[in-house]
């Protein structure tokens, strides 16, 4: 086996921050916790689930780049990858699944006909977020490849114990362990895999004499282990554990085994860095990354403490349920944007009972918006997901709940969605609107639709888009449309105007949308136009919207 | 975040993916010319060792298969730090 960094405490916590619509939450954060529980076994740490992104090991799932350097790449090849422990980087610890992979979970006896089993991958990919290296032997866990499970149980290999075995309990970690160690005289009866260290002359401490027993697959080991409490000499056939108890220099060590072979295993302790750059947090990448491809990337959770980037919550409660953050309103542009939290994906049903699923072939849709260069088509309490028009995303619909959590169980559906110039998502229903930034409603949502200088009581909006090429959003209503400086928050002198001006834009439209192909959509019934950015000329006649965009 | 498809193949060669895994140096620029027979030989052993393939050293069918079989995208060796067995 070969050791990376290991955790410097025994109680770790770790948080889902999304899933699969097919898998569903249940059944990964119990196999989540499954696989814990196994390495937590024999390495005596403990796992807690925490539902706010601001724990240790972050599991999550993603798809092409997501703001990690390492992009996925589609179904097969590449499972997932995970970070391995290191102090210096928040992102130490986290593991992404490549979304695009039919993750199931794999019935014990049941050969796989088709799909990933999601418990094998997730207990490799813990094994790294622990601080474990891939590892030559076929049995171990730590194998790099996947196999495929055969329906018999997946467990951990004799690889993989000696490794949790020399990475969390030979070493000493300063957080008092739950267990007491038994100060025990050296038992004068040696099993036979017992291996005898060269014993150290008396230090100033007195040395602790730490017997652990290991039972695998119902045979017992016993190391008998010299390990010094203070004393930062080791003795010199075990790694030397800096106080950031990063092992940093190699050593042969001899095991014997009476059992069926030798081996000699040589810890190779890598660099603290692996090869995820762990010096820069993912705060920095998000700028970084987010700045440059801000439009197109995929942020892990961040493991933020909800302050939000627009201002600090003075409350982390999420809004809805037991009040709101209250954020400062005034958002400065500058403000990096907040990282996005995946709670976007389609998740398991919340209630028992999801509202019936509309027809979406029947057209009249509530709300077409371009979220993150992506098209989301809203009708009653569902969303479906588009790729490019007549390119529907898999596992949709999905309720619309599912993506923007926390929106009041009230709210039956969303009159028009947009994505602000700041990359935060707005969805407005009757008078008032919401502002997403992807984890939660921030800005004191709901807010008045008079923000945007839209007088009370017209009774919400039937749409709204951004034009690209100047940057204004428009919102319509009936035979009228406004035109909404985002700068300068107001609404532009002239307006409102008569929709017509549009040429052939219907009144009353369902919805609206500008795409990146330099066209905006105006969708009415299961109908919809075209008109051309650059000269603004509308299509001539109106085409179908259900079968050209749904494939209905 | 929902972002555009962009699908990024398997290692388009036996030498990304080496260099994508650990085994060979990822130097800039292309260094293709740089690496010895040997030193090829070796990293090709490794690879076959880590997906416990008979080490010929050579980039037989079964090695190639390896790479493109399903697997984590964790390096194998670690930062250039041969793990010796």
């Amino acid at each position: 086996f070969v050791l990376a960094n290991g955790w410097n405490k025994r109680h770790l916590t770790y948080h889902v921050a999304n899933w699969p619509y097919k898998l569903g939450e249940e059944a990964v954060a119990r196999l989540i916790g499954k696989a814990l529980k196994t390495w937590g076994d024999y390495g005596r740490l403990e796992f807690t689930r925490k539902p706010t992104p601001d724990a240790d090991i972050i599991v999550s799932f993603a798809r092409g780049y997501h703001n990690d350097m390492f992009p996925f790449d589609g179904p097969g090849y590449v499972l997932a990858h995970a970070f391995f422990p290191n102090p210096g980087s928040d992102i130490a610890g986290d593991i992404h699944f490549d979304l695009d992979e039919d993750w199931v979970e794999a019935k014990p006896q049941e050969f796989l006909e088709s799909g990933t089993d999601f418990y094998s991958v997730a207990l490799h990919e813990l094994g790294h977020s622990l601080g474990l290296a891939h590892s030559t032997d076929e049995n171990s866990i730590m194998f790099p490849y996947y196999k495929g499970t055969d329906g018999t149980s997946v467990q951990l290999g004799q690889d993989d114990l000696m490794a949790m075995y020399q990475l969390y309990i030979l070493r000493s970690i300063q957080e008092p362990t739950t267990e007491s160690t038994r100060r025990t005289k050296p038992p004068n009866t040696r099993s036979p895999t017992t291996r005898t260290r060269p014993r150290e002359p008396a230090t100033r401490t007195t040395q602790r004499e730490t017997t652990r027993l290991y039972t695998e697959n119902k045979r017992t080991y016993s190391w008998r282990t010299t390990e010094p409490t203070v004393s930062t000499r080791a003795p010199p056939n075990r790694p030397t554990y800096t106080n950031s108890m990063t092992p940093s220099t190699r050593y042969p060590t001899t095991r014997t085994r009476s059992t069926t072979y030798t081996r000699r295993t040589t810890y190779t302790t890598p660099t603290p860095s692996t090869f995820y750059p762990t010096t820069s947090t993912r705060r920095e990448w998000i700028t970084k990354e987010t700045s440059a491809s801000r439009w197109h990337t995929i942020t892990p959770p961040s493991r933020r403490d909800h302050t939000s980037s627009f201002g600090t919550s003075t409350s982390n409660s999420r809004y809805g349920s037991t009040g709101r953050g209250t954020t400062s309103h005034e958002s400065s542009a500058t403000v990096n944007r907040r990282p996005y939290s995946p709670s976007w994906y389609p998740i398991g049903s919340q209630s028992s009972t999801p509202p019936p699923e509309p027809n979406i072939c029947q057209g009249k849709f509530d709300a077409v918006a371009n979220l993150r260069g992506e098209i989301f088509i809203f009708k009653d309490e569902y969303i479906w997901r588009l790729q490019d028009l007549n390119r529907r995303v898999s596992g949709y619909p999905v309720l619309m709940r599912h993506m923007f959590q926390y929106l009041p169980e009230n709210i039956k559906k969303i009159d028009a969605a947009y994505q602000r110039s700041d990359g935060n998502m707005i969805l407005f229903t009757g008078d008032l609107y919401w502002v997403y930034d992807g984890t939660n409603f921030i800005e004191n949502s709901p807010r008045s639709l008079m923000d945007y200088g839209i007088p009370q009581g017209i009774g919400g909006i039937d749409a709204i888009q951004t034009w690209d090429r100047n940057g204004k959003t428009y919102l319509y209503k009936g035979d009228r449309f406004w035109r909404f400086n985002e700068t300068s928050k107001t609404i532009d002198p002239g307006y409102p105007q008569p929709i017509e001006k549009w040429g052939g834009i219907p009144s009353n439209i369902d919805a609206a949308l500008s795409w990146k192909d330099g066209k905006t959509y105006f969708f009415k019934d299961d109908l919809y136009w075209i008109l051309n950015n650059r000269d603004g000329i509308t299509s001539d006649s109106p085409r179908s919207s259900t079968r050209e965009w749904l494939g209905c | 975040l929902p972002v555009e498809r962009t699908v990024g193949p398997p290692p388009k060669s036996a030498l990304d993916f080496m260099k994508q895994y650990g085994y060979l140096k990822a130097d800039k620029e292309n260094s293709a010319a740089l690496y010895t027979e040997d030193g090829l030989s070796e990293a090709i052993k490794t690879v076959q060792r880590f997906g416990a393939l008979k080490e010929t050293g050579r980039l037989d069918n079964a090695t190639l298969k390896l790479m493109s079989s399903p697997r984590c995208g964790n390096p194998d060796v670690l930062h250039g730090k041969r793990s010796k067995r």
